[in-house]
């Protein structure tokens, strides 16, 4: 189903984005 | 860390949801904490993809016969496009000021907007898929309902040639649904009322034809097959109607009931 593909594309691009803002952090920790 | 009750958006937003829970949590322990990097791409990569969800959900709302799908994923779509907006705020505040409080707030706000949005769109999405199987399963009810004014040949024939099709289905369909099921009783419930339907259904037909047979031939018995063909028929309509009620469990709330 193209809803489940493009749920998927979300969660891919946003697990990127939080992995990249939680590198920055993880450094201090 | 929430429940999904399916495999499919178990595996879609499980990852991501460990990780925004992360994210909360790091940036808690760490308030005053590094620069942020720059976070212009992957939140530029987020927001096509949500303009791609939000063309293929309005797609499938356009498509859809299913009213109530029509009246809720428009809400979860404008939740998924505020939470974009929300990212690409955080990510121009942060360009301006890499340890700016409120673009963090806005950034974790975004990360758990887009989560909540694309799981209420999931659950919509996966809620008009089951109303599918419902519908099919209502099908069969009705054909059952009908088992006790078949008196001839001519209609068990056709009786048979109209519910053999959507039984297919409905066992095929629930089948299906009992393998995405991440709750194990809710599945085990599924698999048995499923086997109890495909057990009943012969004998019921069988149950029909004695009946006809008695009747075709003046023969004694007449009331007891009629009371046997109607136990059988309402024996099957009880776990088609179990059936329907688990298919629409889609949280853990009966846990205590069960």
């Amino acid at each position: 189903e193209m809803i489940l593909e493009a749920a998927k594309g979300i969660m891919a691009a946003s697990s990127a984005l939080v992995r990249a803002a939680n590198a920055a952090q993880r450094e201090l920790i | 860390m929430p429940v999904f009750h399916t495999k499919t958006i178990e595996s879609i937003l499980e990852p991501v949801a460990q990780q925004v829970s992360r994210l909360v949590i790091l940036h808690e322990e760490a308030e005053d904490g590094n620069a942020m990097p720059d976070l212009s791409r992957p939140v530029q990569a987020v927001s096509l993809a949500v303009t791609n969800l939000v063309k293929v959900g309005k797609e499938t709302i356009n498509s859809s016969d299913d009213k109530i799908l029509k009246q809720d994923m428009p809400a979860a779509l404008i939740r998924v496009e505020e939470a974009s907006q929300l990212l690409e705020e955080a990510s121009g505040m942060l360009g301006a000021d890499p340890y700016s409080s409120s673009a963090r707030k806005k950034l974790i706000e975004g990360s758990r907007g887009i989560l909540q949005g694309t799981s209420s769109l999931l659950l919509c999405f996966d809620e008009s898929e089951v109303r599918k199987i419902i519908q099919e399963c209502k099908r069969v009810l009705d054909y059952l309902a009908i088992a006790e004014v078949i008196d001839t040949m001519e209609d068990l024939i056709q009786f048979l040639k109209d519910l053999s099709p959507c039984l297919s289905k409905v066992s095929r369909e629930v089948g299906a649904r009992e393998k995405e099921l991440t709750h194990q009783v809710h599945s085990e419930i599924l698999v048995r009322c499923l086997e109890q339907v495909k057990i009943l259904a012969p004998i019921l037909i069988c149950s029909m034809k004695v009946y006809i047979h008695i009747v075709e031939q003046k023969g004694k018995g007449a009331e007891e097959a009629a009371e046997n063909r109607n136990y059988l028929a309402s024996r099957m309509s009880d776990e088609i109607q179990e059936i329907i009620r688990v298919l629409q469990l889609t949280t853990y709330d009966e846990d205590t009931s069960e």
